[in-house]
């Protein structure tokens, strides 16, 4: 009841503001209904409850994402964090800030860590045995369980933790789940690509994100990528 | 205008956090 309410809630606001002319909306209740004519050049991408399991076990880990799309790519997006009191917002090319209700700030990742000594911040759920591999095998051990992907790249943001991977199994996250999270890590400095280096890309014929997303506070970015993509074809050679 | 939308989409988000919020907590 949540989820659905909020989406209607922030539907309704987004087309009374902006209308049906130039803007587009694909929110994660109404996706199905909505198959799928996608001609504008603006489309809004909506997740009203991303954590939703988090948000039954009262973890506090659930979040809103909203992403303006432009030519596949977001430009501009919000991750709302309510039991935070925050908002993460970007602009494409105009940083990232944190909002909360005593102050506006932008936010700069830096860090000096070793790579032995990143952390990465994972799933309670959506774990299979590939990732489990990958995670077991890369050079930074240090762990952290958050839900939500928007919650993940919020500790991210706090400098809580370092790099969150995301590695498709039978099912893969949606544009909704990743495109608001990708532009406030990028916007404040941080790298968000597949393990090949390439952008994601949005609002395409898949809603799906398949394959290895990988997210990080950019030190290291690179090597790491190169890392798991050597590590799952090892695994991939063992289980032949 | 970027800088306009965002401020649409900023309040929006807020609004939104506040009944999320309010479910979570059951009130």
């Amino acid at each position: 009841i949540a989820d659905i309410t909020v989406s209607q809630y922030i539907l309704q606001r987004l087309q009374a503001a902006f209308g049906d002319e130039d803007f587009t909306y694909i929110s994660e209740e109404t996706y199905k209904s909505q198959l799928q004519e996608q001609n504008s050049q603006l489309v809004w991408l909506i997740d009203p409850l991303d954590g939703t399991k988090d948000f039954i076990d009262k973890t506090g880990d659930y979040a809103i994402h909203i992403a303006l799309i432009q030519d596949h790519r977001p430009i501009l997006s919000i991750v709302a964090v309510p039991e935070a009191e925050t908002i993460y917002y970007a602009t494409k090319d105009s940083g990232t800030f944190k909002e909360t209700p005593k102050a506006t700030v932008p936010i700069t990742l830096l860090t000096e860590k070793s790579i032995e000594d990143l952390t990465l911040v994972v799933s309670r759920s959506h774990r299979h045995e590939r990732l489990n591999y990958l995670l077991q095998h890369l050079p930074c051990q240090n762990q952290k369980a958050v839900g939500s992907v928007g919650c993940k790249i919020a500790t991210i943001l706090e400098q809580k933790a370092d790099i969150y991977i995301s590695l498709s199994g039978k099912s893969a996250p949606k544009d909704w789940d990743i495109a608001a999270p990708e532009l406030i890590l990028t916007e404040a400095g941080g790298s968000f690509t597949h393990f090949d280096g390439s952008p994601l890309r949005y609002n395409t014929d898949d809603i799906n994100q398949w394959g290895g997303l990988f997210a990080s506070n950019s030190n290291y970015h690179q090597i790491l990528c190169q890392e798991a993509q050597r590590i799952l074809l090892e695994f991939d050679n063992l289980k032949r | 205008d970027l800088a306009e939308i965002l401020a649409i989409a900023r309040d929006v988000g807020w609004k939104a956090a506040d009944i999320l919020h309010s479910y979570y907590h059951g009130t």
